[in-house]
C-alpha cells in the first residue's frame, strides 16, 4: 500500500476531561461545549465514542493544560444539570499525530500507528481519525519515545 | 468568530461496529485493526473515548455497510481471545462532516454542530474532531434533516 505522509508531530500542551455517564440525548453535546467555550477555554480534540450497555455515552476532550481547572468547574457545574455519572481528568497527556494524503491511506496511517506504538508498549488512551490525519492521545510521559517511534514506522512514507 | 467553511457533507454510505470493555492495554486497537483489515474490511472513522470508571476503554469504528457481517465476523472471533464485554452495531448510520479552515475555527464549528442537531432534536451517537474536520455520526433516519439543518448553519460562513 502506497502511503503519503505529510507530517508526524506530538502535542504536549494538551491536558484531558472526560465526562463518564452522559445521558445520550440531543442537546447535551451543545450544553457541554458551550459551556466550556463560554468560560474561554479553548477546546481541542473532542471524542465521544458510541454508548454502552447502560445506555449512556463517554465524552472526551483535550484543552490547554493552564485551562485544565476552569474546564473542570463548567464541567462539574453541569454535572449535577445535566445528570453525568463522574467525572476524570488528567493535568497533561500527549497527542500524536500523523497526517496521511488521500482518503484510502488513513486507514493504514491508523494501523501502523497503533502496531508502532504497541511493539514499545505505549498504551492509546484516545483515537480520534478524520480523511487526512490520525490522532491518539498517550499519556505525558510516552509522548517523546511516541513521537520517535511514529518517526521511524513512517520514515518510508514521508513526502 | 470569523469562521471559513469549505465544505458540509453527508455520507449514508456507512455501518457501526462498538467494541464495548476492551482492555486497556498496549497492542489491543493494534490487533483489532489489523484483523479488521485482513479480513479486507476498509474502516473509515475510529473513535476512541478515554476509559470508564472500570478500566476498559471503548472502540467505534465505521466499515461500508456491505462489509459489516465481515467486520462483525473479525470482532467477535477476537472477542475471546482479547476479552471482549460485549459487541453492538449498526447496520446503517450517518456521518455528517464539517471541514473549517484554520486551527482555531474547529472548536466554533464543533459548537455550532451541535447546537444545529440539538435544535432539530436529533442525537449525537459518535464524535470525532481533527483540526480541519469534524465528523459526527447520527443514525441513519437522522441524516437527511440533519444535513439541512447544518447547511443552514453553516450558510454564512461558506467560503
Ligand atoms: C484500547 C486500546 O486502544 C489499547 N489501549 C491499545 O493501546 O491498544
Ligand atoms: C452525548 C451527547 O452527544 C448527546 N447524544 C447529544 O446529542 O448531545
Amino acid at each position: 500500500e502506497h502511503l503519503a505522509i505529510s507530517d508526524v508531530s506530538l502535542d504536549d500542551s494538551q491536558a484531558r476531561v472526560t465526562i463518564i455517564g452522559v445521558p445520550d440525548q440531543p442537546g447535551l453535546a451543545s450544553r457541554v461545549f458551550r459551556g466550556v467555550a463560554e468560560a474561554g477555554v479553548f477546546v481541542d480534540m473532542i471524542v465521544q465514542s458510541y454508548k454502552g450497555k447502560n445506555g449512556k455515552a463517554r465524552l472526551s476532550f483535550t484543552v490547554p493544560r493552564r485551562q485544565i481547572d476552569s474546564a473542570l468547574a463548567v464541567t462539574a457545574r453541569l454535572q449535577a444539570d445535566c445528570g453525568f455519572e463522574a467525572l476524570s481528568s488528567s493535568p497533561s497527556v500527549a497527542k500524536l499525530s500523523v497526517s496521511g494524503i488521500g482518503l484510502h491511506s488513513h486507514t493504514g496511517v491508523a494501523i501502523r500507528m497503533f502496531r508502532a506504538l504497541a511493539e514499545i508498549g505505549v498504551n492509546v488512551a484516545m483515537i480520534s481519525t478524520s480523511e487526512v490525519r490520525v490522532n491518539v492521545v498517550v499519556s505525558a510521559e510516552d509522548g517523546e519515545r511516541g513521537l520517535k517511534a511514529l518517526q521511524e514506522a513512517f520514515a518510508d512514507a514521508r513526502l
